[in-house]
């Protein structure tokens, strides 16, 4: 069955779809392995960021009815991309309802593990774009998830959420008795001019050492021109230093999931 | 009565406290403005953002309480900054499960301004900082609002997200009979060198030429660094780029809100 990786973090704008997409795609092309990327923020920049590499039609039926109303299986409404190995699930704007909607269901929290039944069968990997929330979606995804990726930029506001989303899997160990392992911080938009703020942040992370990824993901303007060209990154400029950076995340990532 | 401007965005990370801290500030240094800064958003970034700036002790009531049991006014929860004529109304973490607590109650989106009855007798001017989506929590703050500011970043992603929260906007004024000024888009974290994107971004911003605001703030290590300090910007680094352009900004919000 899938090995499923959530990649979350409270924080908005620290490069979650960004990681999302370019892990998926990554894992896809330079590993060979079967991938399901989900999107469970209704923000569906997942889609946005993949434009130019979707097939005409879309799903049959949105995510959110599939979560909300328990019909069907992940693997029913995603579709083949134009990359080989990579099938989406993409988000619907009607999925911000699910909080208000799910309030008080028992069981909510589960909603999409249980919905990932089929699709786990059919693919090796799934990874799970979310919101910039701890909320019912992020939480849904952890709870789907054996692995977490926690992105963060070097920044003071966005470091200081990171406790927040070790706090939660332990939340979840503890009171649902799901067992997550943390394949770790991801840091992102690195520059390595801004020294002041940088040291501050990696000082912060210190404490979490055992969960930093290696290799830090530069600014690169690449990055945001390949979302603008609808393609992930090792489709639109294989050498440039985002491309490289994410192919090393990708390695890594396949040696702790899969082992060397 | 105090003109009341929320700082709205749905995408991540595009500057909405960044904006509401240095706007705030701004108009209360600059302008010499009575302000109150709302921090709506339950990762609390405001008093993060301005923690060298805060007194010793923190309200009596959190404003999760004044809003979800309708306890109080803001006016009671704030407190007095170290910067003159700046008052500070900070979120806390059980903000997070408003959405959840207030989904189904009749009238959930006025608590806010509700709760601001008395603070608008106050203050000259209210700043709303909102969380990186359009829930409760965001709908409280523009029905409490008589402005809009919607930070963008210049980025694909972000300019996407721009429609849905002028749809919002039309919605509140069509369903809840709410009507919003806007003072309009401030595209943020500006790199000239992206030249690519910029043009792309700034293509699609067209349709909304009414509503952009003059001054694009430029990529300022200066603005993270302020943040780090935990002071605004002005008292930060007053000659550096953010601070001239946030300069700019403020002249701009309060020439249109209380006329030239
Ligand atoms: N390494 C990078 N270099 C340059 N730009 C980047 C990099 N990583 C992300 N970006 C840009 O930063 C912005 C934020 O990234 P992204 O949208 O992936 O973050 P997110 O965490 O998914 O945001 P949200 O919280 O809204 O979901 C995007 O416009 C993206 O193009
Ligand atoms: N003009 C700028 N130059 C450099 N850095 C900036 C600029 N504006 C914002 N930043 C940095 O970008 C990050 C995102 O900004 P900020 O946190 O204000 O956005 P936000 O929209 O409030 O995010 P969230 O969606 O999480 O609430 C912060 O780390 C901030 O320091
Ligand atoms: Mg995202
Ligand atoms: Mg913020």
């Amino acid at each position: 069955a899938a090995e499923v990786i959530a990649v979350c973090a409270q924080k908005g704008g620290v490069g979650k779809t960004t990681t999302s997409v370019n892990l998926a795609a990554g894992l896809a092309l330079l590993e060979g392995k079967k991938v399901l990327l989900i999107d469970m923020d209704p923000q569906g920049h997942c889609a946005l960021a993949l434009h130019s590499e979707l097939p005409a039609e879309t799903p049959s039926r949105p995510l959110s009815e599939v979560l909300t109303r328990k019909l069907g299986d992940i693997h029913d409404i995603a579709f083949d991309t134009k990359i080989p190995n990579l099938r989406l699930c993409p988000s619907d704007k009607d999925l911000a309802q699910a909080e208000s909607i799910l309030a008080g269901r028992i069981g909510k929290e589960f909603l999409l593990r249980k919905a990932l039944e089929r699709a786990r069968s059919f693919a090796e990997v799934v990874v799970i774009d979310c919101p910039p929330n701890l909320g019912t979606l992020t939480l849904n995804a952890l709870l789907a998830a054996d692995w977490l990726l926690a992105p963060c930029d070097m920044s003071t506001l966005s470091v200081e959420g990171v406790g927040d989303i070790f706090d939660t899997v332990e939340t979840v160990r503890d009171t649902l008795g799901h067992h997550l392992s943390v394949l770790g911080v991801v840091r992102t938009r690195h520059d390595a001019k801004n020294k002041k703020v940088n040291d501050a942040v990696e000082q912060t992370l210190e404490q979490w050492s055992r969960h930093l990824v290696t290799t830090r993901i530069p600014v690169n303007t690449a990055l945001a021109q390949a979302q603008l060209a609808g393609t992930p990154i090792f489709s639109h400029d294989p050498d440039c230093r985002g491309a490289k950076a994410y192919a090393e995340v990708v390695r890594d990532v396949a040696s702790r999931v899969w082992g060397a």
